[in-house]
């Protein structure tokens, strides 16, 4: 899965996510990837796009999540989408991750498994990339 | 002045330093850093969000090493399904579609759904026609595969009938052989 969260010069957020889905799935099983507010999400204060074991992502609407506890609770973008991912997702059994930034430019990108593809690239144009949690 | 960027993700799950060679992760950092520059260059114009977020899944989207478009895993059947969505932050509108079989880019569909239809989601054939009918370019199935995603078919297969067949129980994580996620 891949998936892409910006913030433009107007202030407006974005978020967008693309799969090939699960390896050997049947029945035409769908994941979070297309589902708004599980697998993508945006609005005025924040923009989420995750990868991971998509029925958990569903489950607990994980984009929406993040997004309703920066609109709602006032929490900061990294508190929440910690929460969702490390507390909410693990105590459930679901594994993956998210990258999220808010209406500020404030980017958090928390995982729960072993890895994530990840990177972030900021006013000065200079590519943070990384894989594993370093 | 307000801060603006974006960010990127190309999949989680069990990646190992022991199996991740050199050469492979030079080249994943290499795409996902390609397809940073790809929204930035939009965001440094005083493009849109939207355009950003489109163009950087494209760059990935047309990688094989990422598991969306080419390079995308397999089903059961040995087939290549892809799913996309976009959402506006601004209006709240959004774009999504399933199963897609012919689409090479899955994120430009979802855009034209959020844009040009009145609805939000379209799966299957039904969105593969809407597709046609924007004028999105087409691909056949093949262009999807890689050897690397049908061995990993074929492993998990494998295991499958080692197990007798079994799908997987409700609430039991059907694993992908490799152990990453889509």
């Amino acid at each position: 899965t891949v998936g892409a969260v910006a913030l433009d010069q107007s202030g407006h957020l974005a978020a967008g996510t693309s799969t090939g889905g699960m390896t050997n799935k049947r029945y035409g099983r769908v994941g979070d990837s297309p589902i708004i507010g599980a697998g993508t999400y945006a609005n005025a204060h924040c923009a989420v796009s995750g990868t991971g074991h998509g029925e958990f992502f569903i489950r607990h609407t994980v984009a929406r999540d993040i997004c309703a506890r920066v609109e709602y609770l006032k929490v900061p973008l990294q508190e929440a989408a910690d929460t969702v991912v490390r507390d909410v997702l693990v105590k459930a059994g679901g594994e993956g991750g998210v990258i999220a930034l808010d209406a500020q430019g404030t980017v958090a990108m928390p995982f729960n498994s072993p890895g994530m593809y990840r990177g972030y690239m900021g006013e000065d144009g200079q590519p943070f990339v990384a894989i594993f949690p370093e | 002045q307000r801060k603006w960027g974006l960010a990127i993700h190309g999949g989680a799950g069990v990646m190992s330093r022991d199996t991740l060679t050199p050469e492979r992760e030079a080249e994943v950092r290499a795409r996902l850093t390609e397809s940073l520059q790809a929204g930035h260059a939009i965001l440094a114009q005083g493009g849109t969000s939207l355009d950003a977020v489109g163009a950087a899944i494209r760059v990935l989207e047309d990688s094989p090493l990422f598991n969306a478009g080419k390079g995308a895993v397999f089903t059961h059947e040995g087939r290549n399904e892809l799913d996309a969505s976009l959402m506006d932050g601004r209006t709240l509108a959004a774009g999504a579609v399933a199963g897609l079989r012919h689409v090479k880019n899955p994120i430009a569909l979802a855009r034209r759904v959020m844009e040009r239809s009145p609805h939000v989601m379209m799966v299957g054939e039904g969105a593969e026609a809407f597709a046609r009918e924007q004028g999105l370019e087409l691909v056949p199935p093949e262009y999807f595969r890689t050897e690397e995603r049908w061995e990993q078919l074929q492993r998990a297969l494998e295991k499958e009938r080692a197990a007798g067949g079994q799908a997987s129980a409700p609430g039991v994580s059907p694993r992908p052989e490799d152990g990453k996620f889509g």
